[in-house]
């Protein structure tokens, strides 16, 4: 463990916490795209398998077993206790284009042809296309809430400071992992320009609105 | 290279 891959997860564990208080607090779940956060939760439950086969250290399976539990509680908020909120004329990016390629992919290309590497594979590559739905609902709409930008911050953040635990881990463990690098940066460019709005816009107190 | 292979992150 290294403070990049430390802080990358606790800026991770702060996004999802974000949108869930956000959803339960306003007790609405406009501007959230319900796609991207049903595809997050695919991405913990076929990454997360392991969680009671391969324990690491109580760290990783606490956080594992949060990051699956909050998920499903945000899907649950969205589809379920607020649905009456739910926007689903501007959360219309069709999710199969993005899961069928990135399953196809994840057969062609990984690191060993079995049931658990596969669905590991699945989810990091899905996991660097989970949040387009999200975007798009943004570029859609115009806009988005200040706490939901604070969210989608939080969330790239941590998969920037992945890449940095990635370099570090190269230099000093002779560590890496191409699969989790090149989807990892992929991940990271969806972001940039949102963290160019983030940071002259909501940075300096104003609204996240995209140029009409 | 080593692989990851013994998965320890998130």
């Amino acid at each position: 463990m290294n403070i990049f891959r430390l802080v990358g997860d606790l800026s991770h564990l702060l996004a999802i916490l974000l949108l869930l208080w956000k959803i339960w607090k306003t007790r609405s779940c406009a501007g959230v795209s319900g796609k991207s956060q049903i595809m997050f939760g695919l991405v913990y439950i076929t990454r997360y398998l392991d969680l009671f086969t391969n324990f690491i250290s109580i760290y990783n399976t606490t956080m594992k077993a949060i990051f699956i539990a909050v998920a499903i509680a945000t899907i649950y908020l969205i589809y379920f206790k607020f649905k009456a909120t739910y926007d689903s004329n501007h959360d219309t990016f069709r999710m199969e284009f993005l899961i069928v390629p990135v399953g196809g992919l994840a057969f062609l290309v990984n690191h060993d042809f079995t049931a658990l590497e596969i669905l590991w594979t699945f989810s990091i590559y899905l996991e660097s296309v989970a949040i387009l739905p999200q975007l798009f609902m943004i570029s859609k709409t115009g806009e988005a809430e200040t706490i939901t930008s604070h969210y989608l911050f939080a969330l790239g953040s941590y998969r920037a400071l992945y890449i940095v635990n990635w370099v570090y881990r190269y230099y000093f463990e002779g560590f890496f992992d191409l699969i989790a690098i090149v989807a990892g940066c992929v991940q990271t460019i969806l972001y940039c320009d949102f963290f160019y709005l983030y940071v002259t816009k909501v940075m300096h107190g104003k609204k996240l609105s995209l140029p009409a | 290279a080593q692989q990851n292979k013994d998965k320890d992150e998130l």
